[in-house]
């Protein structure tokens, strides 16, 4: 039966897809056959891979009975991760995509369907507390809480530790924390660090992992390109993700 | 009766509440009675200001018949400038809250009676395309759509604008784009570079304006308060909000 982790968050715009990416590589590489769903109605994963996510076959077509297992998942190069794509969706769809998605057992029954076969599989979300994060909730083992080291982001982390609480008392009590991330870190800049300090001092079940904010991260979303695949001298963000993943995987043994 | 306008992104963390509060000052001190409305479950506005979000009566509330019209607008300092923040929501209720925003005539009734005696009314939405962003563009006169300049967040830029042609031709044929704004631009690196004139040369509709990333925001932030009000040398990261209401205001008699 596969781990399943979703990664989450109520802010926008804070590194879930990048860290998502990057982490299920990092996973993948190290030997841990890994699925990455992408629960986000705007597709960022296909998106994120340069792959025309418009024409990409995905969960959307899935779960509308328009695709099989087969044809939605997504084999990479790396063949220890496959990707589960948005798939085919109008964007004037997305309310009654969210509403299938929240739907008692939809979203199990074709996790269920797809996960056979790995040991891991992560859910990226739309950034929010609606119908997508709480679906995913529903179906996980572990929420990972990105969080950007700044204020506005801050203020909201306890909103969505209070929904992942009262999921677990009522809807999945499998339901942990993982951990909580901080990313696009600057240590330099001082209302980000103060940031960083105030979620290290006000927060349990940090990560020992800091994903610092760094310019080769944009480089890569142009070339629509996991950072690990960049080549050259990018390897010290994809070791600090090679890092993350041992982390993580240290923690998912002892949780 | 008031010009309504709805901030909305399908990508997260662009800048919209960051434009909205600085956009929303800048219209007020040109003598434009301003309502700043958060259609954010997050509360982005409340925490923005540092008013503790949580405490605030608002929107929720009014639509929740715990609060009067009275109640829930909030006068700042700036005569010209109220605000309707989000209100009390218990996260765990967020999928509840977006569906009675997206249900017919909700919000449309709640605007109308919070938008006597205001010039404008500017709503702030949660990233994506789900309900609040929906009921928001049903509601509207006209879309300001801020787009970060990076690879990701144009890549679903046609996405909004298919939504909003649709909102248009089905449900409420006032709706017209008042603008694409590109925000947190960083035109010393080459894929924010890249992506400006990707939006420059693809889209209809861009706006003069250009925001650049800068540090002042994150300080802004950090202490509860839109750039205007920062004082001393942020001039001119203010000034550049003032010269997008000029442009906002000159548009808005022409379109
Ligand atoms: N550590 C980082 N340093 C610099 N830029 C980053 C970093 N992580 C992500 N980014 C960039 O920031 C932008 C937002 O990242 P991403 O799309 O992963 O966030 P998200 O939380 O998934 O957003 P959304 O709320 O839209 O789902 C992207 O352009 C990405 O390349
Ligand atoms: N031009 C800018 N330069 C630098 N930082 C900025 C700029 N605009 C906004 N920010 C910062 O980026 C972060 C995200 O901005 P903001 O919260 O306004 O985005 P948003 O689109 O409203 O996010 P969400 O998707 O969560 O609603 C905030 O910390 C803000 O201070
Ligand atoms: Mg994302
Ligand atoms: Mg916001």
């Amino acid at each position: 039966m596969a781990t399943k982790i979703v990664v989450a968050s109520q802010k926008g715009g804070v590194g879930k897809t990048t860290v998502c990416l990057n982490l299920a590589l990092a996973l993948a590489e190290r030997g841990k056959r890994t699925l990455l769903v992408d629960l986000d109605p705007q597709g960022g994963i296909g998106h994120s891979l340069a792959k025309g996510d418009a024409d990409l076959v995905g969960l959307a077509d899935l779960l509308a009975g328009a695709a099989t297992r087969e044809e939605a998942v997504l084999q990479t190069k790396l063949p220890a991760l496959s990707i589960l794509p948005r798939g085919r969706l109008d964007p004037c769809d997305v309310c009654e995509y969210e509403q299938t998605l929240h739907s008692p057992g939809v979203l199990e029954g074709a996790i269920a369907s797809c996960a056979t076969g790995f040991d891991l599989v992560m859910m990226d979300t739309p950034s929010g507390l609606g119908m997508p994060t709480r679906a995913g909730m529903r179906v996980a083992d572990f929420v990972l809480l990105p969080v950007q080291a700044e204020p506005l982001a801050i203020r909201t982390l306890s909103q969505i530790l209070r929904v992942m609480t009262r999921v677990a008392e009522e809807e999945n009590p499998r339901l942990r924390l993982l951990g909580i991330l901080p990313t696009m870190v600057e240590k330099q800049k001082d209302p980000s660090l103060q940031s960083l300090i105030d979620v290290w001092t006000d927060f349990a079940g940090v990560l020992e992992a800091v994903i610092p904010r760094a310019d080769v991260f944009a480089e890569a979303s142009s070339k629509g390109l996991p950072i690990g695949y960049l080549g050259g001298a990018v390897s010290q963000e994809a070791r600090r993700f090679e890092h993350l993943a041992g982390e993580i995987l240290d923690l998912l043994t002892s949780l």
